[in-house]
């Protein structure tokens, strides 16, 4: 379960400062499927790489299972990055001089996996997207829809039990993105805890709960009906 | 008006060939708003960068107003990137270490505004598309959904007669995305030719015409009814 409280970010530019989180408070109970909503700017990426550990706020606290998050334990950050927790950036976040397959199996190299074992499973998570006919393809060889699903397979190589996944289809037709949820949701039916940051609302209606941002605050939570 | 007849292009990747377009042939008469929509990987980017004069295709021809697009010259291709042309593109391609005021005049340098001129305009644009209090940011500073917005903001600067967007609303909200919708549709009032890569059928039902395409080929043709 992760738990924020009154989480603050401000990000200096020239001599002024943008108040990107204006305190968010926030639990997510283990196995939710939970969609953040709101418009542009609105901080939900920001909010996003402080749950994943990726950044600190300027105040307030993140306790993940219990744990509270201390951003001077930057080895045991790492570990949680590594094994608790998979990342799908909103701009993909690809290493540009490194194979398909290659950006796949980074993940696994903290996790001590033989080179053949990291191979096969990188293997297997592409083809689960559409992606085993572009394993040898350097990002710059593949189409924005695909580089995406490279990101997600990337995300979800470890098996982590929490995926934090920043607008995962917004570069994919009906047809890719539908399957890319239909993955998302049976690793969720597995036992995942799942938040997915979406501009879509027919995406979103497939969550558990629906929490909507608006200048760093959250301005509304929703359980989903109807499911 | 645009003419494409017969586009080929082919990318090398390691031993193998990947037919991105298998021949494409399209015809857009001038002030047609066009949408292009296709699976992930079907060929639309790769199109719209040969239309857009950035690619060259592996054989076929490309007549813009008449005029056949030769590669061998490379000064007129400039010419018309810079005159006639605005591109959106899938992933912005901003240029990181400038902010986005100065992104946003880039294509004004070319047209031989002055300095005041230019950093006028772009303000304007900027406030256009809702981001008059984010000019001095750097694209790193910056939400996805601001810098596609700041993209956007580029493609139309010199009033360019024909827009190319490629999933202009990829990245925004349902509301910022209308904005960007109500913009364009208000240039192509004015007679600008639009070309626009969406995966959203409700966005591709504002265009003139629907085309589909699929494996690098065009497979559908649709007027759209009841505008
Ligand atoms: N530089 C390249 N080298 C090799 N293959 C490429 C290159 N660029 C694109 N491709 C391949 O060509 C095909 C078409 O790519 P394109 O970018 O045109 O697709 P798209 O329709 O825009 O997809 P999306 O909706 O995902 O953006 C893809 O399968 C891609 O892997
Ligand atoms: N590194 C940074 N420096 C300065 N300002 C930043 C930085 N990163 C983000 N911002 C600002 O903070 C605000 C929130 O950004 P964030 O990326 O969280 O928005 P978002 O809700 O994800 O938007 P989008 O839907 O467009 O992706 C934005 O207005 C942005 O300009
Ligand atoms: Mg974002
Ligand atoms: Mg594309």
């Amino acid at each position: 379960m992760i738990l924020a409280t009154e989480l603050v970010k401000h990000y200096r530019v020239g001599d002024h400062i943008v108040e990107a989180l204006r305190g968010v408070t926030l639990t997510v109970p283990k196995n939710e499927f939970l969609a953040i909503m709101g418009p542009s700017g609105s901080g939900k990426s920001t909010l996003m790489h402080i749950l994943g550990c990726l950044d600190h706020p300027t105040s307030g606290t993140l306790h993940i299972d219990e744990e509270e998050i201390n951003i001077t334990n930057q080895n045991r950050l790492a570990e949680l990055r590594n094994k608790k927790i998979g990342f799908v950036f909103q701009q993909f976040n690809l290493l540009s001089r490194t194979s398909a397959i290659n950006n796949v199996e980074l993940p696994l190299l903290y996790a001590g996996a033989s080179a053949s074992e990291r191979h096969k499973r990188a293997q297997k998570a592409l083809e689960m997207v559409g992606l085993g006919h572009r394993t040898g393809h350097f990002p710059n060889q593949l189409s924005g829809g695909e580089q995406q699903r490279v990101a997600i397979a990337r995300a979800l190589i470890t098996d982590p039990p929490v995926i934090l996944a920043d607008e995962p289809t917004g570069n994919l037709d009906t047809k890719s993105g539908n399957e890319v949820l239909a993955i998302l949701q049976s690793l969720h039916k597995r036992g995942i805890t799942l938040i997915m940051v979406t501009h879509e609302r027919d995406v979103g209606e497939h969550a558990d709960r629906i929490v909507h941002m608006l200048d760093g605050r959250i301005t509304g939570d929703e359980m989903v009906e109807d499911k």
